[in-house]
C-alpha cells in the first residue's frame, strides 16, 4: 500500500507540469524512502530524473515497493481540478491498476475524490549514475528561463561557454546574434538571487534550444537552478525540491 | 550546423 499527502497541491501540479511535455507517460517508482521516476523523451535527447522524498510529503508510507506507470497529460487533468492550497493524498493498493488522488479543502469541509486509471509502460533505463563536472553553475531559475527564451528567438542552438569567472550564454542564427554573460555575484540580503560558478575546467558546450524550453517549465519549482557542465557530455540542469530534486539531463550538441 | 546527439551516445542501457 502507497500513501503519500502533499500539505499542498501545488507541488505536484509544478512537477507534472514541468515533466508532462517532454514526457507523455512514464513509471512512478515507490518506495519507503519516497517516489522516483526516470524518463526519457521520444528523441532520447532529454532525460528527466525525479526524487520526491519522504520527507516531502506531509504523511507517506509504503509498505512495499511498487511501480505505478502514469500518462502525465491524464495526471495533470486530474491534479488541475484541485486547489493549489488543497491536501493532496494519492495513495495505490499494491497491485493496484488505478491511483487514488484525494483533495482536502483546508477551510470548506469539501473532499474530491478521483480514480487514475494506471498503465503498463516497458520503459528503457539508462545508466546515468554519478559523474565529474568540470563546471557548475548556480543561478536564479527565473534568470536561466530568461536567457533560455531570449536566446531562443535568434537560434536553434544555445552555447554555454564557462570560464574562471564567468559564463557567457551565446546564440547566433541567420537574423543576429545574442550573448549574455553573467558573473558571481552574492547577495546576503536575498541570497536566492546569488549566482556561483565554480570551475575544474573551462566548458565550451551547445544544446538545443527547444529542449531547453522544455526545462525552464520547471522555474516554478525553484527559485535557483544548478547546471552541472563537463566536456562532451550532457549537461545537468537541477531544480530543488523541499526534500528531492528534478533533474534534467540533455544531450549537448557537437559540430561534425 | 551542430549535430543533435542523443543520450545513448553517453549512457548505458540497464
Amino acid at each position: 500500500m502507497l500513501e503519500g499527502k502533499f500539505e499542498e497541491a501545488s507541488l505536484l501540479k509544478k512537477i507534472v507540469e514541468a515533466m508532462k511535455d517532454c514526457v507523455s507517460s512514464c513509471n512512478f517508482n515507490c518506495t519507503e524512502n519516497g517516489i522516483s521516476v526516470q524518463a526519457v523523451d521520444n528523441s532520447r535527447v532529454l532525460l528527466i530524473s525525479l526524487l520526491i522524498e519522504k520527507d516531502t510529503f506531509e504523511e507517506y508510507r509504503c509498505d512495499r515497493n511498487i511501480t505505478l506507470g502514469v500518462g502525465l497529460g491524464s495526471l495533470s487533468k486530474i491534479i488541475g481540478n484541485g486547489a493549489n492550497s488543497d491536501y493532496l493524498t494519492i495513495s495505490a493498493d499494491d497491485d493496484a491498476d488505478k491511483l487514488n488522488i484525494i483533495f482536502e479543502d483546508k477551510v470548506k469541509d469539501k473532499i474530491s475524490e478521483y480514480n487514475l486509471k494506471l498503465l503498463d509502460i516497458d520503459a528503457d533505463l539508462l545508466d546515468v549514475g554519478p559523474m565529474d563536472t568540470d563546471a557548475t553553475i548556480t543561478l536564479p531559475s527565473a534568470d536561466f528561463a530568461k536567457i533560455c527564451k531570449d536566446m531562443k528567438v535568434l537560434s536553434e542552438s544555445l552555447q554555454i561557454i564557462v570560464t574562471k569567472d564567468s559564463a557567457l550564454f551565446q546564440s547566433v542564427g541567420d537574423i543576429g546574434t545574442g550573448n549574455i554573460v553573467i558573473r558571481p555575484k552574492t547577495d546576503i540580503d536575498h541570497p536566492e538571487e546569488s549566482v556561483t560558478i565554480s570551475l575544474d575546467k573551462p566548458i565550451d558546450l551547445s544544446f538545443g534550444s527547444k529542449y531547453l524550453s522544455d526545462i525552464i517549465k520547471a522555474t516554478s519549482l525553484s527559485q535557483k537552478v544548478t547546471i552541472k557542465l563537463t566536456d562532451q557530455s550532457p549537461g545537468v540542469f537541477e531544480y530543488k525540491l523541499p526534500s528531492g530534486y528534478l533533474r534534467f539531463y540533455l544531450a549537448p550538441k557537437f559540430d561534425e | 550546423t551542430p549535430i543533435q546527439n542523443d543520450l545513448n551516445e553517453f549512457y548505458n542501457i540497464i
